[in-house]
């Protein structure tokens, strides 16, 4: 009944047949979201006779939109053009760092180039290789490594009468 | 990398709007003070001269205004202003005999009903810009989609009004018409109530 009616008009012209409304936080009774059935009594109706079921509408009345997005601030300053530039200077510290880095290495290795002495290194790599037995030129993922130091060792499989 | 936002150019018009004078029912000098209502100007002053592709103001499911700019595409003309047909309009019916009317393919003891249309008063309608609600704007909805709006036309079912919101309610106003005199209502009221949902009602909303 009418008494239930949180919100109530005033009596306005029915040729119209157009009312702003605007709902107000108050509505919401503190909560996000509140059900509301909206309905229309005509004149002719009374107060103990109108139902509000009979031909009224069902909404929903929210705080805002449920999906977080820039507040009217943030979309103001984009509006305006000035939009934060801090990640300007993540992007751009990421990339200097790396090239002063390589920089300060190509000076460090320039400045000891005579002092370097890698040979170990380069010994390891190679015995890594020599582990294959046979001819390299057969492998040809080995094709292009002299395999100088070591020749091939015969391989007498079969023993001839002789021996 | 995003572009820079260049600033949309805010729309601010120097022009206040002001009261203008008009005469209605021939003898009749009145002023009329516009408002603007959610970005709408209700009661303004009508232009000079009238085109059909001047702007109108439709709304959408939650009731807010947007504009319609006519356009004319093909010989045709799209977002056309609204056409209330005879919703609006008194119809007069009057019984003639065959006789008054003298057609030849009656008799003389034949009856026709003529109906005639009479427009409504239009002084103060036509200060609203706003799409006015007909019964052919109405939409079903409930589950089975059987139910009729009336005499809602915005907002729709179920919809979310965000506070501190305008929204237009619009309803038929012939939907209103007193059963005991089969006249129209004058004057009407909105109500809002709470609802309780069913727990099962609850959580079909998205999020």
């Amino acid at each position: 009944s009418l008494k239930g009616a949180f919100f109530s008009t005033e009596w306005v012209k029915n040729v119209d047949g157009l009312y702003a409304m605007e709902p107000t936080e108050e509505w919401l009774q503190d909560k996000y979201e509140k059900r509301i059935l909206l309905a229309i009594q005509p004149d002719y109706i009374t107060d103990e006779e109108f139902d509000p079921w009979a031909h009224g509408l069902l909404l929903h009345v929210i705080m805002g939109s449920r999906v977080f997005k820039n507040t009217k601030e943030q979309l103001a300053l984009q509006d305006a053009g000035l939009s934060d530039d801090t990640w300007y200077y993540v992007a751009l510290t990421m990339p200097t760092m790396v090239v002063v880095a390589c920089v300060a290495m190509y000076f460090f290795l320039h400045l000891n180039k005579n002092h370097r002495d890698i040979r170990d290194v380069r010994q390891f790599a190679v015995n890594q290789k020599h582990r294959v037995l046979g001819s390299f030129k057969s492998y040809n993922k080995y094709k292009k490594l002299k395999n100088r130091p070591y020749s091939e060792l015969p391989t007498h499989s079969k023993k001839t009468s002789k021996q | 990398y995003r572009n820079a936002v260049k600033p949309r150019p805010t729309t601010t018009t120097s022009e206040e709007i002001k009261p203008w004078l008009r005469t209605i029912y021939s003898t009749q000098v009145e002023v009329v003070t516009p408002t603007v209502i959610a970005g709408v100007t209700f009661s303004a002053k009508p232009p000079m001269t009238s085109d059909a592709l001047h702007p109108w103001i439709s709304l959408d499911k939650l009731g807010s205004p947007k504009t319609k700019n006519p356009e004319i595409k093909k010989g045709r003309t799209v977002n056309g202003q609204p056409d209330y047909s005879t919703y609006f309009q008194t119809v007069h019916t009057t019984m003639l005999s065959g006789a008054e009317v003298g057609a030849h393919n009656m008799d003389s003891n034949d009856i026709y009903n003529q109906e005639i249309f009479e427009d409504e008063d239009k002084t103060y309608v036509s200060l609203n810009p706003i799409i006015r609600c007909t019964p052919d704007r109405y939409r079903n909805k409930g589950l089975a989609k059987d139910v009729s709006s009336e005499p809602f036309c915005t907002p729709f079912e179920n919809v979310e009004w965000k506070i501190d919101h305008t929204y237009f309610v619009t309803w038929f106003t012939k939907f209103f018409e007193d059963p005991a005199t089969d006249k129209i209502a004058e004057k009407v009221r909105l109500h809002a109530f709470y609802v309780k949902e069913k727990s099962h009602e609850k959580g079909f909303g998205k999020r």
